[in-house]
């Protein structure tokens, strides 16, 4: 464990938190794409199948059932508890081009041709591209609420310290996994356009980002 | 298949 990896994971989760509080705060999920929730929760559950088989340590055994329990929660406030507030006109990015290349690559490009490889494969490549819902979203409604861009802000953010943390792992111990260190290079890029519009707009203390 | 990455990360 390196500093980078341990903010990357508190970042992960704060951002997971600011989410889940929003919509059950607020009540609300207005503004929020439900697709890139399903999408994480999807990610989340085909990469933690080791949960049970394989014990990495205590702090990964808890954050693995933390985002697994925090993710199906949001999900079912966003479809359940508060589907009246869900903007399904605006959430209307079309997953299954995102769920059809992602399934098909990992089964071509893996490190192992086995169920549990695969199935650890497709969440690191569904990661990478989970929060295009959510962005064509906001670039459709052209605004988001500032708490949805802290959001997105330490979702972003999360992953650009893993790639830190890679950085440090090959220097320190020759550690290099070309997968994730590809999705996340790719996952962090789509966020760039959203982290100049953050620190320009929100941090000047807009009550919330409107879209140019 | 080249060796698989140890899986310690979240």
């Amino acid at each position: 464990m390196n500093v980078f990896r341990l903010l990357g994971d508190v970042s992960h989760l704060v951002a997971i938190i600011i989410l889940f509080l929003k919509i059950f705060r607020s009540k609300s999920c207005a503004g929020i794409s439900g697709k890139s929730q399903v999408l994480f929760a999807l990610v989340f559950t085909t990469r933690y199948l080791d949960l049970f088989t394989s014990f990495i340590s205590i702090y990964n055994t808890v954050m693995k059932v933390v985002f697994l329990v925090l993710s199906y929660a949001t999900v079912y406030l966003i479809y359940l508890r508060f589907r009246s507030s869900y903007d399904s006109e605006s959430d209307t990015f079309r997953v299954e081009f995102l769920l059809v290349p992602v399934a098909g690559l990992s089964f071509l490009e893996n490190y192992d041709f086995t169920p549990i490889e695969i199935l650890w494969t497709f969440s690191i490549y569904l990661e990478s591209v989970a929060i295009l819902p959510q962005l064509f979203m906001i670039t459709k409604t052209g605004e988001a609420e500032s708490i949805t861009t802290h959001y997105l802000f330490f979702l972003g953010l999360y992953r650009a310290l893993y790639l830190a943390n890679w950085v440090w792992r090959y220097h320190t111990e020759g550690f290099f996994d070309q997968i994730a260190v590809v999705s996340g290079v790719v996952q962090t890029i789509f966020y760039c356009d959203f982290f100049y519009l953050y620190v320009t707009k929100v941090l000047k203390g807009n009550s919330k980002l409107t879209l140019p | 298949d080249e060796a698989v990455p140890t899986k310690d990360e979240l």
